[in-house]
């Protein structure tokens, strides 16, 4: 995951990834 | 956005079609002239934001969001240029030449070659010419689309037994559409399914198109595409 982030944060985010 | 949902017997294909994503524009920098470069950057910036559409699509594909976090990121770091590949084939389908990748973004095979992405070119044409012939549904493209994403043989799954489930719900439901919409063609299925090795194949040409574009400074990409770029291979 830490080559990851951006894809880990925005499933981690309830709210739909728009952003 | 709204979608014309249909009457669909089958939950899943139903829950599919209603979370599909209103098409993106492509935008172009008004003030760069225009040129094979500015064409790359124009669609580099679109895929990054269907990238960001798609991922928030995955989590309404029924199932995928049960997985956990580490599956959830397996399966899209290997499926992830097959989803946004089949959402350009699907926008072709209307057309007997070229890639629409956005209404505003069409390109012809010599932009293609121009643009350093005729070996993708070639194989996509050929899968978009395979679903004209088999006149692919809307339900069936979405179908695909999630199975393309669960069935991505992702290297490091957690749980093989959950995402195992997942490809069932698919495939239970492309079967279930089938069997109720196109009960006179027996191969249907089997046809729709053999066509994801092209796909796969497409989406490794693309994937190495856009590494090397990346490698050679042509083109600025966003952080989002180049982490998903380096996923793969």
């Amino acid at each position: 995951t830490e080559r990851h982030k951006i894809l880990h944060r925005l499933l981690q985010d309830s709210s739909p990834a728009d952003g | 956005y709204t979608h014309p949902v249909k009457s669909i017997h089958n939950k899943v294909i139903s829950q599919l079609l209603a979370s599909e994503p209103a098409p993106l524009r492509a935008s172009p920098d008004p003030v760069t002239p225009d040129s094979d470069l500015k064409t790359l950057m124009t669609l580099c910036d679109l895929l990054n934001r269907e990238l960001l559409v798609m991922i928030s699509w995955a989590k309404h594909i029924p199932g995928f969001s049960s997985l956990s976090l580490v599956d959830q990121m397996a399966l899209l770091q290997s499926g992830w240029m097959e989803a946004l590949l089949l959402c350009v084939v699907w926008r072709s389908l209307a057309s007997t030449q070229g890639l629409e990748f956005a209404e505003n973004l069409h390109l012809n095979e010599p932009q293609c070659k121009n643009a350093g992405l005729l070996e993708l070119y070639t194989p996509l044409r050929l899968l978009i010419d395979k679903y004209q012939q088999l006149n692919i549904s809307h339900e069936e493209a979405v179908a695909l689309r999630a199975m393309a994403l669960a069935n991505s043989d992702a290297e490091h799954v957690e749980n093989g037994d959950s995402v195992l489930r997942f490809q069932d719900g698919l495939h239970e439901a492309l079967q279930d559409y089938e069997v109720n919409e196109r009960a006179a063609e027996t191969h249907r299925v089997g046809k729709l399914l053999m066509t994801l090795p092209l796909l796969r194949q497409s989406s490794h040409r693309a994937v190495q198109c856009f590494r090397r574009l990346h490698i050679q400074h042509l083109v600025p990409m966003h952080k989002l595409f180049l982490e998903m770029l380096d996923t793969k291979i």
